[in-house]
């Protein structure tokens, strides 16, 4: 899915 | 975001704090590789070129902009610093930045979740993050001669790497769909060139002495 794609880590 | 990340981002950050401090307060980058240094710049521009185009969070945007212009300023005053610049030991940190570039660059274009600039940037950013504190290594074993504050720094940015090993196998069995082997093989990589630096550390911990580097 598109959600799991956003890079959320640093 | 949840304990193992942000101890990895606050050990991040405190390794930051520590090198600052160094060049800031004792105006000394004895021991600190400039070359490390550039290809955190390096690293940090490739990786965040997404800043002002993806918002996550103000603690994420916030630790962005940290990262990136802490990484500035420490090349900047290693590189422009007058009394700072006289501290770098220039000859023994001959490390070259093709030599690690290069095959990250190759890498990232063949090895990839997705072929667009932006998602090849990040690869190759995580690929050079991984080995980008080679030429420190190699730096901390010619000199021998290892002040605390770099043993800190060093022993804090391996720390960090250890926080978000435990942070990608907590998210891996607490949320679902969440698989990603790029960032997980190049950061398993990236903690275990620590690993004879962390065992000579606890080794001069444990036993009170000075931290030295078999040669």
């Amino acid at each position: 899915p598109e959600d799991d794609d956003v890079k959320d880590e640093l | 975001m949840n304990i193992f990340r942000l101890a990895g981002d606050m050990t991040h950050l405190a390794s930051v704090l520590v090198l600052l401090l160094k060049i800031h307060t004792i105006k000394s980058c004895a021991g600190v590789s400039l070359k490390t240094q550039e290809l955190y710049v390096i690293v940090f521009a490739t990786r965040y070129l997404d800043i002002f185009t993806s918002f996550v969070s103000i603690y994420n945007s916030l630790m962005k902009l940290i990262f990136l212009g802490s990484s500035f300023s420490i090349v900047w005053y290693m590189r422009y610093h007058k009394a700072v610049h006289r501290t770098y030991d220039r000859e023994q940190d001959t490390f070259r930045h093709w030599f690690l570039m290069l095959p990250c660059i190759l890498l990232a274009l063949l090895i990839h979740e997705k072929f667009t600039f932006f998602e090849v940037m990040w690869t190759f950013s995580l690929y050079l993050e991984a080995v980008a504190i080679l030429p420190q290594l190699v730096l901390l074993q010619r000199t021998r001669n290892i002040d605390n504050l770099t043993g800190q720094y060093i022993f804090l940015l391996g720390g960090y790497r250890g926080f978000y090993i435990l942070n990608w196998i907590y998210r891996y069995f607490t949320e679902p769909h969440y698989v990603h082997w790029i960032t997980w093989i190049s950061g398993l990589v990236q903690t275990l060139l620590y690993a004879d630096f962390f065992y000579y550390y606890f080794l001069s911990w444990k036993n009170n002495k000075k931290l030295q580097l078999p040669a």
